[in-house]
């Protein structure tokens, strides 16, 4: 058992503090056309380092925090916390739970936090190297993009296999 | 460096072979290296052969057969290096529903040493997982609601307790 | 010349905001001009707005969204200017239920002027055709055969009188 | 009611001679992953004119040739036809009923036939030019593309806008 608790607020049209909790096996997520499903894989992603905005689908850095509709404002702060069970140490980390925060203000400043402990995005991206989670894995499929893996350029193939060697 | 490459490259190749004959039931598919004299710079490249047909390059497959090699190879890539945990949006969406049976039960058979989260609209994939997630959009507000969602019927969304 | 553009421009802006807001049931969608006062050069950009949600520029909608937008923009073309045919290959992939039933009720509309060659696995999609084609791949040969289909049960094909 | 009938021999996957005959309104084809739909629109897209062979998903002009299989040789020759009723003229030719033909063989010979007479490919295109079907037309959507009249470039619509008018 991996992923515990997710927590979104104000994460694109996660206007409300919402909190997943996730158990073993196959979690589905479903739901109609436009409601908000690819919207956390988008905010996974970015809680484990991804800084290509276009990834995330955006095109500004603020396109991340909620940007207001017919009924409500937009909201000055995007936050994403992911909890995981690190029992079997999987993260280089002395804690039996880890969880990761992130949040981004849309003045510009962005804060990161392992365990209620302040640090930087960078102490982030290197805790997922090498787990095989994390922005650049092969497991994390967006929306559109399973061809990728068998259209991409050899070269390109080889460092995806380099990488689990 | 180069050894530990030909070696990770000669496991994939062999789980690739395995889990695409499984997707497919039957049929042949090989990884193979552009330039095996040169381990250094080489590039991997792929070839499919479903069920009867002749080989192909990627190209020529179909839309599902396209999106069914790629889970293979996917499958293959989670085998050799099992990722704690797994995020697919939608990858179900070019498959039948016969392809889409094949994968919801080969998934399921990764999910004891992966955890995944799946985002689909497949009643092969929402029937085999072993939780639901329902999300909902209110139409007023534009804000994304989560609602609970009964596995008999994952079309019926009913409003969670909040 | 640029009069015959500004005219098939306005025509066709307008068939898409209606288009839009019947596939959607509701909200609004526009085509406008980047550079008006240049319409020798002008390109024609899209700004669609889902009911109850801020106006969204195309990446930041969903991909079902999308999909349902770019149909959109097919039926205002197809009403300008009624095609004699069209031929639709799963455009309906990325839409959920709901969403497959407005857009093959709303086709039924466009088919009293334009003949539709649709290729489906949805079963919204397949149930609203006036004729179904069967096709299938001989597993040992590789070749294609079509079949005839009942429309009670699409997914339950017999082999056609060849 | 335009599109009367259609007839693929050698064409992908159609090794045997294989005819759909059309009807009024909505034609859905249906069958499982691989068997050939695609393969019937790609035919469609070829027998009025389309040249590209990466939109036709090949990498070789001889890729639309039946290439073999466990059981069936190679063949030499794909060819297609599609009839269509003209009564109302939308074809600016003298008859009622309009058949194209387009063969090709695998030695780069190409043949051309409007209702039996040999023509050129020049031909077929010009015929088609202006009618909203063709090669180039918005009619034709193929696999995984209809996302591409929104994501066009602006100046791309425009063209596309101009050709309607
Ligand atoms: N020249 C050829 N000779 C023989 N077979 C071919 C040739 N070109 C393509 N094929 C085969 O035709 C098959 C069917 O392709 P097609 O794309 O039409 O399937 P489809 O019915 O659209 O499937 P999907 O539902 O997955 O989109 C593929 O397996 C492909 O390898
Ligand atoms: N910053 C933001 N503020 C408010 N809403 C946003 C923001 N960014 C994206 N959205 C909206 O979130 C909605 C949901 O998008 P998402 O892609 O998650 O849908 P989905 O459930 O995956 O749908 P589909 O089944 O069509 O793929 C979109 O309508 C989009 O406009
Ligand atoms: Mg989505
Ligand atoms: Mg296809």
């Amino acid at each position: 058992m991996f992923l515990k608790k997710f927590e979104l607020h104000g994460f694109k049209s996660f206007a409300d503090k919402t909190a997943l909790e996730f158990n073993d096996g196959i979690s589905t997520i479903v739901g109609p056309n436009g409601s908000g499903k690819s919207n956390i894989s988008d905010a996974m992603m970015w809680v484990m380092g991804e800084q290509r905005i276009k990834t995330l689908r955006g095109a500004r850095v603020e396109d991340v925090i909620f940007s207001g509709s017919d009924t409500h404002k937009p909201l000055g702060m995007a936050a994403v916390s992911i909890t995981m069970d690190n029992q079997e140490g999987i993260l280089s980390l002395p804690y039996e739970e880890v969880t990761i925060t992130r949040k981004a203000y849309r003045s510009g400043e962005s804060e990161f936090y392992i365990n209620k402990n302040s640090c930087r995005l960078k102490d982030i991206q290197m805790l997922f190297h090498d787990t095989g989670i994390g922005r650049d894995s092969f497991a994390m499929i967006g929306q559109g993009r399973v061809d990728e893996i068998i259209t991409a350029k050899p070269e390109d193939r080889r460092a995806m296999i380099e990488e689990l060697a | 460096m180069v050894e530990r490459f030909k070696k990770s490259f000669q496991e994939i190749a062999e789980a690739f072979k395995e889990s695409f004959s499984k997707l497919f039931d039957g049929g042949e598919a090989s990884l193979f290296l552009t330039e095996p004299e040169d381990l250094l710079n080489t590039g991997v490249d792929i070839e499919a052969k479903p069920p009867g047909k002749g080989l192909k390059h990627m190209n020529l497959l179909s839309g599902g057969e396209k999106a069914l090699t790629a889970i293979a190879l996917l499958f293959a890539f989670l085998k050799i290096k099992p990722s704690p945990f797994c995020v697919l949006d939608e990858i179900d969406a070019a498959l039948d529903e016969v392809n889409v049976n094949h994968f919801s039960n080969y998934l399921r058979e990764f999910a004891k040493h992966t955890q995944f989260v799946v985002i689909s609209h497949r009643q092969g994939t929402i029937e085999n997982s072993d939780s639901l997630f329902g999300v909902t959009m209110d139409k007023k507000s534009g804000i994304t609601k989560m609602v609970s969602v009964r596995l008999q019927d994952p079309n019926q969304a009913v409003a969670m307790r909040s």
